[in-house]
């Protein structure tokens, strides 16, 4: 599931 | 977050506090490339565009983190071009950057999740991180030779990323959570280091300097 939104990465 | 991402982050905190040490005491960024650095400090700004945008207070380690890769990549291009310009090497600091930015902007502007401008700047930040290490590469490859304790900063800098690959192997195998352009990009990145990898394991670790064949 692509949850690219979510940017919740650095 | 686990603890891939964790030694990834602080992997890449000690690759930027590295470098900021070996410019800041050797007085010299001689065997730096500074466009690797201005790359950098544009990828950190174009991924971080949101701290701008809707500064919300610093509630959070994520927050902080972000600010702190921004104004420490943007101080080190300053001692670079600035404070210690006479010990910037110039010549040897010669692969062309917009090389590198015009494809990788271009590139995400055909590919990526969503056409709006914060996703486009993401991407682009992404594509750019991933060939942003090329122009300090093509400095020693020039040079033929490596300081020690800039070996140490390529060494952290090229694991950073190599262990957010074991985060997304992680997340992809419990938290079904797949960013394919992010692991696309992270992938190409680390494989750029794999020779230097080799020279720092087979040279550095036992104390000897990496010296290209020139």
């Amino acid at each position: 599931k692509e949850t690219n939104a979510a940017k919740d990465e650095l | 977050m686990n603890i891939f991402r964790l030694f990834g982050d602080l992997s890449h905190l000690a690759a930027i506090a590295i470098l900021l040490l070996k410019i800041w005491k050797t007085r010299s960024c001689a065997g730096v490339s500074g466009k690797t650095q201005l790359l950098f400090a544009v990828c950190f700004i174009t991924r971080y565009i949101d701290l701008f945008l809707h500064f919300v207070s610093l509630y959070n380690t994520e927050k902080v983190m972000k600010l702190i890769y921004i104004s420490a990549s943007v101080f080190t291009c300053y001692l670079i071009f600035f404070k210690f310009k006479a010990t910037y090497d110039g010549n040897h600091d010669s692969m062309r950057a917009e090389f590198l930015i015009v494809p990788a902007a271009g590139l995400a502007c055909l590919i990526n999740t969503k056409f709006d401008a914060i996703e486009i700047l993401w991407t682009f930040s992404i594509y750019l991180e991933a060939v942003a290490i090329l122009p300090q590469l093509f400095l020693i490859s020039k040079t033929g030779e490596a300081e020690t304790i800039t070996s140490h900063y390529l060494f952290a800098q090229g694991s950073y990323r190599a262990l957010y690959i074991l985060n997304w192997i992680y997340r992809y195998h419990y938290e079904s959570h797949v960013d394919t352009i992010a692991i696309v990009a992270g992938v190409v990145q680390t494989i750029l280091y794999c020779d230097f990898f080799y020279l720092y394991i087979t040279k550095v670790v036992k104390g000897q300097k990496i010296v290209l064949p020139a």
